[in-house]
């Protein structure tokens, strides 16, 4: 780094007065006193004169600081995990005082420009230590000093004061940048904290409560499709070993908090989020496909006689906000499929439709699982668009007989067990709290389930409800819904095929629900 | 078959929001008054 | 259908690395002020002890502690919530804090002056440094220290 001779002790001399200062009982209210008298010794010393000087004072210090905790760890004559935390603490603390000061106090009371730009170098620097040290000392690196030093300077930038509350929105999208850096596939030593400090009560608060428009949502939703994303892997084997355990079923403590609180944020991203866990991660799914907004009372999928297409909401579109169309690709293909929904050409479409969707001939990884899913989700809205131009509603009469449903029997059709089971899940995927997604799709799954031309169509479209329905609750409302259909209607035969009572306790099962259902 | 999630320490039929006294992704208890951090008059900071 | 995936070398590194991140796990602490007099260092209890008290963070549980408690509470979890509710139970018993003397003051009868500036009279107060409630009498209580 070429630091200029000098910098590392006068940084150190700095850090050291300032920890002193902030202890010290004359530093006045949230240690003003001892700042206005601390940035005079840091002019002298020349710290504040350039950019290049303030970002290597940071650098410095965080290091000192970090050094500081590794010394505190492996002292032995400190067996005490709370007084080793005391002693980091109590210069971490202080040192994340000084950044919330400099911070606070950059630039004019009303220029938040250089207290964000200042809080964004802080933070890329803190990162940037971190993730060094995580490299350099691999299965001996800690978390507790990057830890303290992100929550802490957080709570610190969220106290109820002015000039703070008006750069919330960037503060917030500051650490979430950060956050995203520090991504558990990038920093996994780091994970436990890292989720410690997305799943901070205050962190949600300001997340998913405090700031208006639901402008955050966004950047919560992204953090949580990073936790997700290093997660499937591990997950998709059903393979967790117990550091793995602990960090998935902390995730899962979040989104009950999540569920519980904000249902609302977790409808509106439930697509991102399926698209990257595991089609086989069968509770957490349902955990998210659970929610419904607060609002709605949703019937007892019980009851006799549900009318389903009678309630209110059935009609009304829910709020998907990930832009799944675009996740069409490539282009052409994407042409191919519009063109092939409007006016059922090229023919030569569905042939080609299961190449597509294929990326390899690995077994188990054999097709674009995000592809399936944003397929099945665009011909399925735009089957509903279409139905509804007509004055209709989605129902097992309106939804045959279409491009839609040519595309959708092709694919029941014509892919493997594995891509089927994929396809199926897609559409599953859609059954959630009474809206007009669930109904086309609960209506397509029956359909094809009525009109399938083989038994292993229809035992795999029961497999892949069932699989969702034995494991602990939650259970979406829609998939419910589905199931009573399917066993209840006569339409459907369901008791007919032999798959019913292809082992006891399965054929136990059915009748139970059954029994629930009649 | 996943695992039985009202034994997490989360009071999943309170009326209240969990997430203001949440402790934390492998806490099994919510957070206490004396556990919460809050932005108290200064004055009564005495310590 | 999936069947099990080979976890990539990336992913045994990632898992070797959380596995020995288990090893210090974060401590609720470490997302909390320091507690000049409670650490947060959970002793553990037997599970047959109360864990958490229902609707502890109540200011109706906190109206029903003793004055006792309250000002053990203020004194001793200054700076967080269970201060902030003490502070409030306090006030509904009609305890008013003094801010330079910082110490709790009630009225012990009619004062028997009262003007813009100041009452004056007998009141009761809690000394924390001897801890105890004591009666002064000929008090002025100056309405700027009122909080």
């Amino acid at each position: 780094y070429d630091d200029p001779p000098g910098l590392h002790e006068k940084t150190e001399y700095l850090l050291r007065e300032w920890v002193n200062m902030y202890h010290n009982a004359s530093a006045g209210r949230d240690s003003t006193k001892a700042f206005t008298m601390f940035v005079h010794q840091m002019n002298v010393q020349g710290i504040l004169k350039t950019d290049d000087l303030i970002t290597r004072f940071f650098r410095l210090s965080t290091e000192m600081c970090t050094e500081l905790c590794y010394r505190a760890f492996s002292d032995q004559s400190n067996p005490s995990p709370s007084l080793v935390r005391a002693k980091c603490f109590h210069t971490l603390d202080a040192y994340v005082r000084l950044i919330t000061l400099l911070v606070k106090h950059s630039g004019d009371a009303n220029n938040s420009l250089t207290k964000i730009n200042l809080l964004h170098k802080v933070l890329g620097i803190v990162a940037g230590v971190l993730l060094r040290d995580h490299d350099f000392r691999s299965t001996e690196f800690q978390q507790l000093p990057y830890h303290r030093i992100f929550i802490m300077l957080f709570l610190e930038l969220s106290a109820p004061e002015q000039v703070l509350e008006s750069i919330s929105v960037q503060v917030l999208n500051a650490f979430c940048n950060t956050l995203h850096i520090l991504q558990p596939s990038k920093a996994p030593g780091f994970a436990y904290a890292w989720l410690e400090l997305v799943s901070h009560r205050v962190f949600l608060g300001k997340m998913l409560v405090l700031t208006p428009q639901q402008r955050a949502w966004g950047m919560y939703a992204q953090l949580l499709i990073d936790m997700f994303k290093f997660l499937a892997p591990f997950l998709r084997n059903v393979e967790l070993p117990k550091q793995i355990q602990l960090l998935y079923k902390g995730t899962l403590r979040v989104l009950l908090v999540l569920l519980h609180d904000f249902p609302e944020f977790l409808c509106d991203y439930h697509y991102g989020f399926c698209d990257v866990i595991p089609p086989n991660c069968i509770q957490m799914r349902n955990l998210i496909l659970s929610a419904f907004p607060r609002h709605m009372r949703l019937p007892d999928p019980f009851t006799p006689n549900l009318k389903v297409d009678l309630l209110p909401e059935i009609t009304q579109a829910p709020r998907v906000l990930t832009n799944f169309a675009s996740m069409i690709q490539p282009a052409n293909f994407k042409k191919d499929l519009d063109s092939y929904i409007n006016s059922r050409s090229p023919v030569t479409f569905l042939s080609e439709l299961r190449s597509n969707l294929q990326v390899s001939n690995e077994p188990g990884m054999r097709y674009n699982i995000p592809l399936i899913n944003a397929l099945v989700l665009y011909v399925g809205t735009q089957a509903i668009s279409h139905i509804q131009t007509k004055g209709q509603a989605p129902s097992m009469g309106t939804i045959t007989h279409s491009s839609h449903m040519d595309i959708f029997q092709n694919l029941a059709v014509d892919l493997d067990t594995e891509g089927r089971y994929l396809f199926l899940n897609a559409i599953t995927n859609q059954l959630r709290y009474p809206n007009s997604h669930t109904h086309y799709f609960s209506c397509t799954l029956l359909y094809l389930f009525a009109e399938a031309n083989t038994e292993a169509i229809q035992e795999q479209i029961t497999r892949v409800l069932l699989e969702r329905l034995i494991v602990n609750r939650p259970h979406p409302w829609g998939l419910l819904v589905t199931f009573i259909e399917l066993i209840k209607n006569p339409t459907f035969k369901f008791w007919n095929h032999e798959f019913v009572r292809c082992a006891p306790e399965i054929e136990k099962l059915f009748d139970s629900v059954a029994r629930s259902c009649m | 078959l996943g695992s039985d999630l009202t034994t997490l320490g989360l009071n999943l039929n309170s009326p209240e929001k969990l997430y203001s006294n949440f402790g934390g992704p492998w806490a099994e208890q919510p957070c206490r008054p004396q556990d919460i951090d809050y932005h108290v008059p200064s004055e009564y900071l005495i310590n | 259908p999936l069947g099990p995936v080979p976890l990539t070398k990336n992913c045994f590194f990632q898992s070797q690395m959380l596995e020995a991140s288990s090893q210090h796990m974060p401590h609720p602490s470490d997302s909390e002020r320091l507690r000049l007099y409670f650490p947060r260092n959970l002793c553990p209890t037997p599970s047959y002890y109360p864990q958490s008290l229902p609707n502890c963070d109540s200011l109706d549980f906190f109206q029903r502690l003793s004055v006792e408690t309250l000002f053990f509470i203020f004194y001793y979890m200054e700076g967080t919530k269970a201060q902030y509710l003490a502070a409030k139970a306090l006030k509904k018993q009609s305890w008013r804090f003094h801010t330079e003397h910082m110490m709790w003051f009630q009225r012990h009868e009619e004062p028997k002056t009262i003007n813009d500036e100041f009452e004056q009279g007998t009141y009761i107060y809690f000394d924390y440094e001897k801890w105890g409630q004591r009666k002064k009498e000929g008090f002025i209580f100056e309405y700027r220290f009122l909080e």
